[in-house]
C-alpha cells in the first residue's frame, strides 16, 4: 500500500472523506485475525464505535482488548475447539488484509528497507470488526457461516473475504449464502477471485450479489541484481534485504555441490534437500535449476536448504516467468529460465566462477497488467455472469504484518510484509467499496458494486483473455463516488434471476423474510422472469455461447437510475470489433431529476471469427458530456 | 464410538431467519433433528451450532442416511458437507 493508492490516484488525504462520516463505517473481515498492537491499527483520534455497533470483542491470547480502531474480535473454530483460541493473528495474512482496507497511515513503512513509503489503508478513517474463521488447517464453511451470521447482526457495513474454494451451486457455498443474506440486509461482501490463473475457468466467488476481485500489477517492479565474476550483469525478481558484504562470492551449482552417489533420492540441480554437501555449498553462492514451486514454496525451498548449508546465497532458475517478488531468508534472486541457463554456461565455463546478488531494488513498470496467477473467467456456475467482476492491486503488496506469525519467512520480525494474491487484491476493492457508501450510506450493496465497476479503468492488454481476467478492469475510487448512473439489483430481482437458473421455488422461498409460513410461499412462476441473454439487471454483459456456429446474436435488457444532479441526457457510445454490431436502443437518455429510472436494450450480433478464438469483446459506454462515463463491457465467449 | 467416527460435519441450511428468531432457533433445530434421527439424545449429541440470528440452519455430525432424510425436509434448503477452504 506504500504505492497502490497512489497508483490508484487515491492520493492521502486529498480525497478523504470527512472523517467523522468515514468513522462511521465498520468493515468486517473474515480471515486470520489480526495483529492489534500493529501500528496499522493504532487508534490515536478515534472516538468511541459507532451507535450502531452491536458487536463484541472477544479477547483471548494475544488478543487482550479491542481499541477504538479495531472495535470487534471475535473467533470461530467449531469443529477443534481449543482453550487456547484466540483472534490474535498468528499468520499474517488476516493483519495484511485488514490495513489495507482501513489501516491508519504509518510513514516509513518498508520491508528490509525496501518499498519504503507510507503504508495506508484505503478508508483510515474506518472501524475495523475481525472475525476469525481460518486456522492452520483452513477456513471451514461452517466457521464461516457462523461469521457471517453474527457479523451482520453486529451491524458491519461492509464485509471482505479473501477466501475461496471449490466452486459448488450457491445453496452449497457458504459465501455464497452468507452474502446473500448480507446482502438482503444492506451489506455488500467484496470476495477475492482466486489464484489458479491464468488458465481459464479458474475463477472462484461466482455469485452475482458478491463482488469478485482480479488481482492487477502496479507500476513498482522488484528487481535483484546478480553480478557474475566475467562482469556480466543480469535481472531477477525477489524481495532480498540483504547488502552483499564482499565484492564477489564463489560460485557454484546444485549440481557441483552434489554429494548424491547412484541411486540416492534427490536432484541436485535443483537443490533438492539432501543432495548436497555443507563443504561443497559453505560460503557459496549457489544457482539452482529448478522453479521454486518445485522446491515447495519460498519458507522451505531452495534459500531455506542453501541456509541450513550455510551457503552465501542463491540463485533460482525459473521454469516459467513470474510477476510475484518473494522474500529470501538469503540473499537471493530467482531468474528467468534464459538467464539461469547463461549462469550455468558461465559456471561451467570457468575454473574460479563467482558472483554477488545485489539488495533489491524498486524500479518503475508499466501497469495495471493483470497478474499471471489471477483466476480466469468464465464461469460454470451461472454461465451467463461475468467473473471476475473487476481488478485492483494484488501484486507485491506491502502492508501490515503480525508479530505473532508463527512461520514467518523472514530472518527476524517485522511489522510490515510484502505478499501477493487475489487476498491482497479483494481488500483494494473492498476499502473502494467502503469509501462509495461513506458517501452514499443508503445506495444497496449492488449500486455500490455498480458505480465501481462501470466507472473502473478498462486494461490494456494483449492477453486474448481480455474481461475474463479483469472484469470491467481496475478500480477507481475517485470516480466511483459519481457514477452518474446506476444498475441497480434488488433482493427479488436476484430470486427472480435464481428461478431462472433452474434453482427450485421451495428453496427460493426459505430465502425470503418474514414467518415460516410467508417463506414458503414463493412461486417460480409467480414472479417475472429477467428478460435477455443473463435475465439479471448486471453492470456488465456476458453470454456464454454455444459451441457450434459462427454466427452469435444476443440481447440484453437494463434499467439504470440517475443518480447525479438534476436533469442529465446521455448518450450511448459502443466498441466492437470490425464485422459485429452493437445496437442501443433508444440510444439517447434524458432524465429530469435524480432517482429516474430508464430502461434499454443492447443487441450484439456479428459473427465470431477464428483470429477472436472464441472470446468476442465489446462494451457500451454512456456518457453525459459533463465526466460521467458508465461504461459496460460486453463479452461473449465460445467454449472449445 | 464406531458410529460416531463415521459422522461427519454437515450444514444443514434452511434459508433466511427472521427477527428474533435466533431464541427458539436451537430447539427448532433439535426438533428436526430429532425427527429424522429417531432418537433425541443422539440429535443433541450430534448438533454442533445453531445459526440462527441472519442465516437460519445448523452444523451436525450426521451419517448419509440422515443427510438424505434431511434434504427431503421442507424446511430445508440445502445440506452440504463441511469443506475447508484456502487464504487466495
Amino acid at each position: 500500500t506504500t504505492r497502490s493508492w497512489d497508483f490508484l490516484g487515491f492520493v492521502e488525504s486529498k480525497y478523504r472523506r470527512s472523517e467523522a462520516i468515514e468513522s462511521n463505517i465498520i468493515v468486517g473481515v473474515l480471515d486470520t485475525g489480526i495483529y492489534i498492537d500493529s501500528p496499522s491499527f493504532d487508534d490515536k483520534g478515534f472516538g468511541p464505535p459507532p451507535a450502531k455497533w452491536k458487536g463484541k470483542c472477544v479477547t483471548g491470547n494475544n488478543l487482550t482488548r479491542c481499541n477504538n480502531k479495531v472495535i470487534g474480535a471475535r473467533y470461530y473454530h467449531l469443529k477443534r475447539p481449543n482453550y487456547n483460541d484466540t483472534a490474535a493473528d498468528y499468520d499474517g495474512h488476516g493483519t495484511h488484509i485488514t490495513s489495507t482496507i482501513a489501516g491508519v497511515a504509518v510513514s516509513n513503512a518498508n520491508l528490509f528497507g525496501i518499498a519504503n513509503g507510507t503504508a495506508r489503508g484505503g478508508v483510515p478513517s474506518a472501524r475495523i470488526a475481525t472475525y476469525k474463521v481460518c486456522w492452520e488447517e483452513g477456513c471451514s464453511d461452517m466457521d464461516m457461516l457462523a461469521a457471517f451470521d453474527e457479523a451482520i447482526s453486529d451491524g458491519v457495513d461492509m464485509i471482505s473475504i479473501s477466501i475461496g474454494g471449490a466452486s459448488l451451486p450457491f445453496f452449497e457455498d457458504p459465501i455464497a449464502i452468507g452474502s446473500f443474506h448480507a446482502m438482503k440486509r444492506g451489506i455488500l461482501t467484496t470476495c477475492s477471485a482466486g489464484n489458479n490463473g491464468p488458465g481459464l475457468y479458474t475463477v472462484s466467488n461466482l455469485a452475482p450479489w458478491v463482488m469478485t476481485v482480479a488481482a492487477n500489477s502496479v507500476d513498482r517492479k522488484f528487481e535483484t541484481v546478480v553480478k557474475l565474476g566475467n562482469g556480466d550483469t543480469t535481472t531477477g525478481i525477489s524481495v532480498n534485504g540483504f547488502n552483499p558484504k564482499k565484492k564477489m562470492y564463489p560460485l557454484t551449482s546444485g549440481f557441483l555441490a552434489s554429494n548424491v552417489t547412484a541411486g540416492d533420492y534427490g536432484e541436485p540441480s535443483a537443490c533438492e534437500p539432501g543432495t548436497m554437501g555443507e563443504d561443497k555449498v559453505m560460503g557459496k553462492v549457489v544457482y539452482c535449476e529448478v522453479g521454486r514451486e518445485e522446491a515447495g514454496g519460498s519458507s522451505e525451498g531452495q534459500d531455506h536448504i542453501i541456509r541450513s548449508l550455510k551457503g552465501a546465497g542463491v540463485i533460482v532458475q525459473l521454469l516459467e516467468p513470474t510477476d510475484m517478488a518473494t522474500s529470501t531468508l538469503i540473499p537471493g534472486s530467482y531468474v528467468l529460465y534464459e538467464v539461469g541457463t547463461k549462469i550455468s554456461d558461465y559456471i561451467n565455463s570457468t575454473k574460479n566462477p563467482q558472483a554477488v546478488i545485489f539488495k533489491t531494488r524498486t524500479t518503475k513498470m508499466l501497469a495495471p497488467s493483470i497478474a499471471s496467477f489471477s483466476a480466469r473467467g468464465p464461469q460454470r456456475i451461472s454461465p451467463n455472469i461475468l467473473k471476475p467482476d473487476i481488478s485492483a492491486p494484488g501484486l507485491n503488496i506491502l502492508a501490515a504484518y503480525s508479530k505473532l506469525a508463527t512461520v514467518t519467512v523472514y530472518a527476524e520480525d517485522t511489522l510490515f510484509s510484502i505478499m501477493s494474491g487475489t487476498s491482497m487484491a479483494c481488500p483494494h476493492a473492498a476499502a473502494a467499496a467502503a469509501y462509495v457508501k461513506s458517501f452514499h450510506p443508503d445506495w444497496s450493496p449492488a449500486a455500490i458494486k455498480s458505480a465501481l465497476m462501470t466507472t473502473a479503468t478498462p486494461m490494456r492488454t494483449k492477453d486474448i483473455e481480455a474481461e475474463l481476467s479483469y472484469g470491467s478492469g481496475q478500480i477507481n475510487p475517485r470516480r466511483a463516488i459519481h457514477p452518474g448512473l446506476v444498475y441497480d439489483i434488488t433482493e427479488s430481482s436476484y430470486l427472480s434471476f435464481l428461478c431462472k437458473e433452474g434453482y427450485n421455488s421451495t428453496s427460493i422461498g426459505l430465502l425470503l423474510g418474514g414467518s415460516n409460513e410467508t417463506k414458503k410461499e414463493y412461486r417460480c412462476v409467480d414472479h417475472k422472469q429477467g428478460l435477455g441473454s443473463d435475465g439479471l439487471n448486471y453492470p456488465s454483459m456476458h453470454k456464454q455461447v454455444g459451441s457450434k456456429g459462427t454466427n452469435v446474436s444476443e440481447t440484453f435488457y437494463r434499467t439504470v437510475r440517475s443518480v447525479g444532479y438534476g436533469p442529465s441526457t446521455y448518450v450511448a457510445r459502443v466498441w466492437a470489433p470490425k464485422g459485429v454490431r452493437v445496437e442501443v436502443e433508444p440510444r439517447v437518455m434524458s432524465f429530469v431529476k435524480p432517482g429516474e429510472e430508464k430502461h434499454f436494450k443492447v443487441v450484439i450480433d456479428g459473427v465470431m471469427e477464428e483470429a477472436m478464438r472464441g472470446i468476442l469483446s465489446a462494451s457500451v459506454e454512456w456518457d453525459d458530456s459533463r465526466g460521467h462515463l458508465v461504461r459496460s463491457p460486453i463479452l461473449l465467449f465460445q467454449a472449445g | 464410538q464406531d458410529e460416531f467416527d463415521k459422522r461427519e460435519p454437515y450444514i444443514v441450511y434452511m434459508g433466511d431467519a427472521a427477527e428474533k428468531y435466533h431464541v427458539e432457533a436451537s430447539e427448532n433445530h433439535h426438533n428436526l433433528l430429532s425427527k429424522v434421527i429417531g432418537d433425541e439424545s443422539k440429535a443433541r449429541e450430534v448438533r454442533m451450532y445453531s445459526y440462527g440470528k441472519n442465516i437460519d440452519g445448523f452444523v451436525a455430525r450426521l451419517l448419509p442416511n440422515e443427510v438424505e432424510m434431511l434434504s427431503r425436509e421442507e424446511e430445508v434448503v440445502s445440506v452440504f458437507k463441511n469443506t475447508q477452504r484456502q487464504l487466495h
